[in-house]
């Protein structure tokens, strides 16, 4: 039997939000551990992993690995039966055909269950190896959401640089270019709106608008997120997720040819 | 013309 049980239901349900544009279905493979999903949206661009440990949960039970295929769009609807203040549980038995979602009210005086049914998904899963990246910028969340929305608007390529001075965000199109610059903070007396960059060596990338746009339904994680880069590999980009987990999209740089 | 290279031309399927 497979049980977990989430106080902080809310966190379930940004998750969701996480990862619906970018995903249709995602296997949800349960362990011991914890909860991880690894899924590549439909164009095979990006990536997006999710870990979800298990003593982040108020209750966690896994007698025997379990991976349940989903349709996000329909774990989505189920989820927004949740209210924010609910307790989220998910179970399910061995083997089963079938998830269910219960909802409890903080006092317990609404008991919501759903169950929705399991798909057989085939999921490849991809190696992701260890990097050491040239540089690591961590920048508060809706700040970079703005930078990506505004920058958007430009062109559907944006160069992340990054030198030690701080990092630029640049995008050109037929209405013009925008560049946006951000110098490392100061002083760092509020954590998470700090701008911090530690720099091995300068990087310059391209990357596609529309997918960094979708990383940043996941704003409402975390205060602040981070960008992992080094010369020709897939940016990383991660919300941490309170002292849970995380989730972590990955994005194929555009390269010129 | 810079172009979109897929994941998979960075990491390789398990």
């Amino acid at each position: 039997m497979f049980e977990a049980r989430l106080l902080q239901g809310s966190l379930l349900k940004k998750v969701m939000e996480a990862l619906k544009e970018l995903l249709n279905e995602a296997a949800w493979d349960c362990s011991d551990a914890g909860i991880q999903l690894q899924a590549m949206d439909n164009s095979h661009v990006s990536l997006v992993s999710l870990n979800l440990r298990a003593e982040g949960f108020d209750k966690y039970r896994c007698d025997r690995n379990l991976s349940m295929g989903m349709n996000l769009g329909s774990m989505s609807k189920i989820l927004k039966c949740a209210s924010n203040e609910d307790i989220i549980t998910i179970k399910a038995q061995d083997n089963a055909d079938t998830v269910t979602f219960v909802f409890e009210s903080p006092d317990q005086d609404k008991v919501s269950d759903y169950e929705m049914k399991l798909m057989n998904l085939d999921q490849e899963h991809l190696g992701i190896p260890e990097t050491d990246y040239a540089c690591t910028i961590r920048l508060p969340s809706s700040e970079f959401a703005r930078i990506c929305r505004d920058l958007s608007q430009f062109g559907e390529s944006m160069v992340i640089s990054c030198t030690k001075e701080g990092v630029r965000f640049s995008a050109t199109g037929d209405i013009g270019t925008g560049n946006i610059k951000l110098a490392q903070s100061a002083k760092v007396d509020k954590e998470e709106e700090a701008v911090v960059i530690e720099m091995q060596e300068p990087v310059s990338l391209t990357f596609a608008c529309r997918y960094l746009n979708s990383f940043t339904k996941a704003t409402s994680l975390s205060k602040s997120v981070q960008l992992s880069m080094s010369p020709e590999v897939p940016l990383v980009v991660e919300y941490k997720i309170e002292d849970i987990g995380h989730v972590r999209y990955y994005l194929a740089p555009k390269i010129e040819d | 013309m810079s172009s979109q290279k897929p994941l998979t031309n960075f990491f390789k399927p398990l």
